[in-house]
């Protein structure tokens, strides 16, 4: 859905 | 060398049952300190972390650090050939493209083993800064698997909010609205049955109730489930495995409409 949100907006790839 | 001994098999079984309809593939990475996952969902909304401390294992030989990606559909395959009381050993030698499952009924009558390929995969991780969160309940787990799949039965999303009031679950959908209230109650019987809620400022924030029901798999894992939410991040939802580590589901909030 478009106003689900993804952990990537909240953590940075390592 | 890689040598992980479990008593309490049913333990991994119980892991495995509730990472693997989130995750399909996963990297398990073994240190000297522990064995470990981080993986996330196709959809990059939710993540899971386990952790299983090298203490909570009766031998654990780890040499190197190693990252043994597993399909984690075809690990439960195996896993559910080990009998509940079973203990469960982990072996891989070095450089080795397969991992042995073996398994040891109680009073050592049959050993099994069984040997699953492993396979290559992307070690993508996230960093997860510690945080502080603006309120964190603890509660039965059964209660909140319960809570999560009656409301299913109504909406797809659940809101779920923090006041001095207590923790409420809402949900509406196209047959009717609920709203679920769960007030602190530390007066039981039993520590595992209270719900306790540390709250520093109130906060409410809305998830797929999908991903929820998912992670209340682990419910076997612990009487307790802890819920920790800020606005700002997303919830995690932690089964801690007693005297051995935790499992921990991550989930993004969907945008208020």
């Amino acid at each position: 859905a478009e106003n689900q949100k993804s952990l990537t907006a909240y953590f940075d790839w390592y | 060398m890689l040598e992980l001994r479990l008593v309490q098999g049913s333990l991994l079984k119980k892991v495995l049952e509730a990472i693997k309809d989130l995750v399909n593939d996963a990297n398990f990475d073994c240190s000297a300190t522990g064995f470990s996952l981080q993986a996330m969902d196709s959809s990059h909304v939710a993540l899971v972390a386990l952790l299983l401390r090298n203490e909570g294992f009766e031998h654990y030989r780890c040499d190197r650090n190693i990252s043994m990606g597993m399909n984690l559909g075809n690990m439960n395959k195996m896993l559910k050939c080990a009998g509940n009381d079973d203990i469960i050993t982990l072996k891989a030698d070095d450089g080795s493209d397969t991992v042995t499952f073996m398994f040891e009924s109680p009073n050592q009558d049959k050993i099994a083993d069984f040997e699953m390929k492993l396979m290559d995969i992307d070690s993508e991780h996230l960093g997860i800064p510690e945080a502080e969160y603006h309120a964190i309940v603890r509660m039965p787990s059964a209660e909140f698997a319960r809570i999560c799949k009656d409301l299913s039965s109504i909406g797809d999303t659940v809101v779920i909010s923090v006041t001095k009031e207590g923790v409420k679950f809402s949900t509406k959908g196209d047959i009717g609205t609920a709203n679920i209230v769960c007030r602190q109650n530390t007066t039981v019987d039993k520590p595992e049955e209270a719900t306790v809620i540390e709250m520093k400022e109130p906060v409410s924030l809305t998830f797929a109730l999908r991903y929820m029901n998912s992670f209340a798999k682990a419910t076997p894992l612990s009487h307790t489930v802890t819920i920790s939410l800020s606005s700002e991040l997303p919830v995690v939802v932690e089964y801690k495995i007693e005297d051995m580590g935790y499992v921990r589901f991550y989930l993004a909030p969907k945008i208020e409409e």
